[in-house]
């Protein structure tokens, strides 16, 4: 079920830009229906955490013909759209992040978009946009290897 | 699963 938008309004009341913030929230969960709104305390750097929300679901990213769900988490600060969001890739558990350019080993994202954020040119469609066309030239995760199960032993 | 879709990536390409 869709969250409405007085349900977003309740849960950014302690963000400082909360209408914008609302409004674009609304156009990314009906652009892209694998992401969802949640509210969860995110730790910064120094070890102080705070209620935050973030965009968690997956995007639709094409990759030598095929489409894959790639999972990501966007964080978008109290601050937001004057700040840009602190965004991960969130690999399962039968995937391996694949680090270069534009992830690191903890799989947070790095795109020239987030260092040149500047609101109103940049918002979350734009950096979602951003990422699928990045994403399709260098997924940033991949599929572990499946290990085969040991040949059954055998009891006498 | 609440209409979630689940997470894919291309397999590995060792």
């Amino acid at each position: 079920m869709a969250v409405s938008e007085n349900q977003l309004k309740k849960m950014l009341t302690k963000y400082k830009y909360r209408d914008l913030t609302v409004q674009e929230t609304v156009s990314v969960i009906v652009q892209y229906k694998d992401l969802k709104p949640v509210m969860d305390s995110y730790v910064f750097n120094d070890g102080t955490s705070r209620e935050l929300m973030s965009l968690t679901g997956t995007i639709p990213v094409s990759y030598k013909g095929n489409t894959y769900n790639i999972p990501i988490c966007l964080w978008l600060l109290d601050t937001y759209p004057f700040n840009p969001p602190i965004c991960f890739v969130k690999p399962t558990s039968t995937m391996t992040i694949k680090t270069g350019k534009h992830v690191d080993a903890n799989g947070k994202i790095y795109l020239p978009y987030l260092h040149e954020w500047k609101h109103p040119l940049s918002d979350l469609i734009g950096l979602i946009q951003v990422m699928i066309v990045v994403f399709g030239e260098e997924p940033p995760v991949f599929s572990r290897p499946t290990i085969s199960a040991p040949y059954p032993s055998y009891q006498a | 699963l609440n209409g979630g879709t689940i997470p894919t990536a291309p397999p590995s390409y060792t």
